[in-house]
């Protein structure tokens, strides 16, 4: 099971993204 | 479902779901972007708004009677009617995987590649090009799935289609430009007829497809 | 919902909501996970089964009646009673809340900290020391959110708990050590009453939660 486990899509970076995101946002708007 | 307040920041595709979704319902959403009404940055930070949303994340969705909800597709579900969701129980199944399809497949390369491209992130060249790969993948696994349907699942919009649709604005509007886009042509027949519906466009307005690949923003 | 097939590699997290849920509905799950029925990177690879599943993902489900879905939460779902999915639109629409926060919140987190402890990712301090990080901010979360509940949602097992109980398995059984998840008291509660319901156990068996927290495995 351990093995296929690394065949799974898991989005790793997710958080760094949702970061950048929201300071992008909360920039824009001020 | 009672009327309610969605808060998040203006042109924000995950609201976007709920709203849709509240056009075909009708249920009267007001939406708070803008101050006074909701300041994303400051809002989403003060105490009482943790109460009720305790991630601090939006869209988040207060109902009018109270009723507190997080997670787009949680709220966009809410606001929908019963066809929206799925009138039977093979077809509820088929609008959830098309929903998860739109959050695991689409959103992680559509992020990588369109996010450079608007200044949120740094550009990164072999990620840019492992997001096209995966982009073009997901296209044509839509493309295929369209290739006899007008829309995702069953013969009328549904909450798949209000997704996926929402999932594809960033890459259809930054960054796939006609050549690029041309080998899923399933896939531009079905967005375009979707974001015509009447709904999409109370919310979505004239959407402007991609004339040339952005690049990187610096 | 007729019975049918879920295709899978054996130990599947994900392939573990579905068996629960089918626990619970009473449905005749056969779980194809090993030589000949199926063979991971192999059968899923052929063109019959990418005809049915286009993206050759698994957890995969095949009706009896030959109905086909992919998305393991889709799965889940189908298989669920109504009790499961939730007896109101507000708790069906809580129970999709806590499903996307399992997602979005719990998976990359926790995927990013034990992955490189089974010796499947490489180690990166910074990356490890961030998800542990995102980890406890999201057992913050869960433990005031339980503070006052048995379940997640409602009085009794709902979809809302088998997914979020089966996306914090590896941390449980990997990394969240006594001291570390000490200051969660509600979730581990929870979490103890959830692996314990004969549903679960069916399905997980003896879940031994973490005594010492696994380091990188080079």
């Amino acid at each position: 099971g351990v093995d296929f486990l690394a065949h799974e899509r898991i989005w790793f970076d997710k958080p760094r993204y949702d970061e950048a995101e929201r300071r992008f946002y909360e920039r824009k708007n001020g | 479902m009672a009327a309610g307040t969605l808060y998040t920041y203006a042109e924000n595709w995950r609201a976007y779901k709920a709203q849709i979704a509240a056009q075909y319902s009708g249920v009267h959403l007001k939406v708070a972007s803008t101050p006074p009404a909701f300041t994303f940055g400051q809002t989403n930070r003060l105490p009482n708004f943790l109460n009720s949303f305790p991630l601090g994340k939006v869209p988040a969705f207060q109902g009018d009677d109270g009723f507190c909800l997080f997670e787009s597709n949680a709220i966009a579900h809410y606001l929908s009617t019963d066809a929206l969701r799925g009138s039977t129980p093979q077809a509820s199944a088929h609008i959830l995987q098309w929903v998860n399809f739109a959050d695991s497949e689409i959103i992680p390369p559509a992020s990588a590649w369109v996010f450079p491209t608007l200044g949120i992130m740094q550009f990164n060249k072999q990620a840019t090009e492992q997001a096209k790969e995966e982009v073009k993948r997901m296209l044509l696994v839509l493309n295929q799935h369209l290739n006899t349907r007008t829309f995702l699942v069953g013969e009328r919009v549904t909450l798949a289609d209000i997704t996926v649709v929402c999932s594809l604005l960033w890459i259809y509007k930054q960054v796939l430009e006609p050549a690029f886009r041309e080998p899923y042509p399933n896939v531009n027949r079905w967005f375009g007829t979707c974001i015509n519906q009447p709904q999409f466009k109370a919310v979505l307005g004239e959407v402007k497809l991609c004339e040339k690949m952005a690049q990187f923003d610096a």
